[in-house]
């Protein structure tokens, strides 16, 4: 999957 | 936000504690490998830039300033702190760091998720983390007895990192469209660096010793 992660982790 | 990375959080913030502690309360960072903290405060800065552009939570924001403020700060006692800085063990982190930056760069332009800036330097902060606590874990080897506070440090650091596993698990089988690849085998690479420093952690706890890594 190409989709861009989500930066929701720090 | 679940209990297991709620509970990683906590025990990064720690782990930060604890390591602040010892050098402020000591006045010494024996033990303490400078090049794992300066790899952190690279890692805190390239991940967090986007703290200027996006905003996730209160939460997220404020975890991230306290995280890269306490980078800093170790970073400034180790080599600046007019007492603290002639306790640095140097000739015990001699550790090549700048090969784990250049590494985890090239890595970052060749594999990641979007090919934009701030996308490949978030990459670069996943991957560098993953193998920052190598000088560290090299110096331990080579100090004799590790004072508790330091030892306590780095288990903490990977008890951290063990729970945001068990939080990835509990996404994936709880979230519809979750799905972090880069993240999960960086963080599981991560997390089996500590395996080695764990065992012994354990068994010299276990037998109410202080802990030496053979």
């Amino acid at each position: 999957k190409d989709v861009p992660q989500d930066h929701d982790e720090l | 936000m679940n209990v297991f990375r709620l509970a990683g959080d906590l025990t990064h913030l720690l782990s930060l504690v604890v390591l602040l502690l010892k050098i402020v309360a000591t006045k010494s960072c024996r033990g303490v490998s400078a090049k794992t903290q300066e790899l952190y405060a690279i890692v805190f800065v390239t991940r967090y830039l986007d703290l200027l552009f996006s905003f996730v939570s209160l939460y997220n924001s404020v975890m991230k300033v306290v995280f890269l403020g306490s980078a800093f700060s170790i970073v400034y006692f180790m080599r600046y702190h007019k007492v603290v800085r002639h306790t640095y063990d140097r000739e015990l982190d001699t550790f090549r760091s700048s090969f784990l930056v250049a590494g985890s760069m090239v890595l970052a332009l060749l594999i990641n998720s979007k090919y934009t800036f701030f996308e490949v330097l978030w990459t670069f902060s996943i991957y560098l983390e993953a193998v920052a606590i190598l000088p560290q874990l090299v110096m331990l080897q080579r100090t004799g007895n590790i004072d508790n506070l330091t030892g306590n440090y780095v288990f903490l650091l990977g008890m951290y990192r063990g729970l945001y596993i068990l939080n990835w698990i509990y996404r994936y089988s709880t979230e519809r469209r979750y799905w972090q690849m880069i993240v999960w085998v960086s963080g599981i690479i991560q997390t089996a660096l500590y395996a080695d420093f764990f065992y012994y952690y354990l068994k010299c706890w276990n037998e109410n010793r202080t802990l030496v890594i053979p």
